[in-house]
């Protein structure tokens, strides 16, 4: 018989708020902007059923009824970003020249079960 | 270990940003408007359209998702009051190298930026005057230097007016500066300028006029100063794939 776990809604997964701040790590005499950007992460359990929300794939599904069975030879999915959006930063490089660039997946918007 | 880790955890992010290492920058330079125009540009439409294709230089009119405003390494080659009589000779060079190989060059355009120094200049300079620039590309460099007639193919010569104490000139360099990208074909270019021959005869009529004008001022030339950058393009195909509606 499947194992079924309760889960509150606050364990699920989902994206969550993180602004990095380039103080923090250290490179804020390269980069000349953003100061930082919210970049959040996911993080939360995929539990057993999946629910449409969590965009699980066939296999996430099927992982999970694995895992309902078998907690312990099998993991849960894990909550990963499945949908992320660009950042535009401005810089020094290591020849002081001004770039602006554009980079991809920098910012979490959605995350799923996978 | 755990600093190494880290050291080791930023230099791959650092790779995958196109940088060999954390950059130090000995100065900060003049970030140019149309840059910051960019950034606020593409930060709204980054917040608004997703889905469009976002490596699309507006501003420029042309694909690309690296936007550099490479410095000039050069040096002066001759002052106003040096071998080229009445003119100002100096050697551009821009270094390519920092496009990674697998950047596609989508535009460089050189800009520079002309400015009279209004404490030098004489007094009949400071309308509106007319400066003869031409550019210059180094085929080789000899012992002869890279200012030298046979070592130097010409590329543009044309008027730029001052008005009232600046004016500008752009060149669109792309196919010359793709050519840069090559190992030891970068020799850079040589920007001369004088005064327009209207302008020479303006100072000529003053100073037949105005005969203790030159002792007074050290020199009767306009001496404009300049500053020239080149802005290059680059799409990075890795980093740059238009996002496709499931």
């Amino acid at each position: 018989s499947a194992v079924y776990l309760p889960v509150t809604p606050s364990n699920v997964c989902k994206p969550r708020r993180l602004y990095i701040d380039f103080r923090d790590v250290g490179w804020q005499d390269w980069i000349i902007a953003p100061q930082g950007y919210l970049a959040n992460y996911c993080h939360g359990e995929c539990p057993f059923p999946l629910s449409e929300s969590l965009n699980g794939t066939n296999h996430a599904i099927l992982q999970t009824l694995v895992h309902s069975l078998d907690p312990r030879g099998t993991p849960q999915p894990c909550c990963v970003p499945i949908r992320l959006s660009p950042v535009s930063m401005l810089y020094y490089d290591n020849n002081d020249n001004v770039v602006l660039r554009h980079y991809q997946d920098m910012v979490v918007d959605e995350c799923g079960c996978r | 270990g755990t600093g190494e880790d880290l050291k080791t955890q930023e230099r791959l992010f650092l790779n995958s940003l196109g940088l060999s290492e954390r950059p130090t920058p000995s100065e900060h330079r003049r970030v140019p408007s149309v840059f910051w125009r960019m950034l606020k540009r593409m930060s709204t439409r980054e917040m608004e359209a997703r889905e469009n294709d976002p490596c699309m230089v507006l501003e420029y009119g042309v694909r690309g998702n690296i936007v550099r405003f490479v410095q000039d390494q050069g040096r002066l080659l001759s002052g106003w009051s040096g071998s080229c009589h009445g003119c100002v000779e100096k050697h551009l060079f821009f270094n390519m190298s920092v496009l990674q190989p697998v950047e596609q060059l989508s535009l460089a355009r050189l800009e520079v930026q002309f400015q009279l120094d209004v404490f030098r200049t004489p007094m009949f300079f400071l309308g509106p005057q007319a400066l003869s620039v031409s550019v210059y590309k180094v085929l080789r460099v000899t012992l002869r230097g890279a200012n030298h007639e046979a070592n130097r193919r010409l590329v543009l010569s044309k008027s730029v007016q001052l008005e009232p104490q600046s004016g500008s000139l752009t060149l669109d360099l792309t196919a010359l500066a793709e050519s840069w990208r090559k190992p030891g074909r970068n020799y850079g270019l040589v920007l001369e300028v004088q005064p327009h021959p209207a302008g020479a005869l303006a100072r000529d009529s003053f100073m037949a006029h105005h005969p203790g004008s030159a002792l007074a001022f050290g020199t009767a030339e306009a001496s404009p100063e300049f500053q020239a950058s080149l802005v290059a393009v680059s799409l990075n195909p890795l980093q740059c794939r238009t996002r496709r509606k499931r």
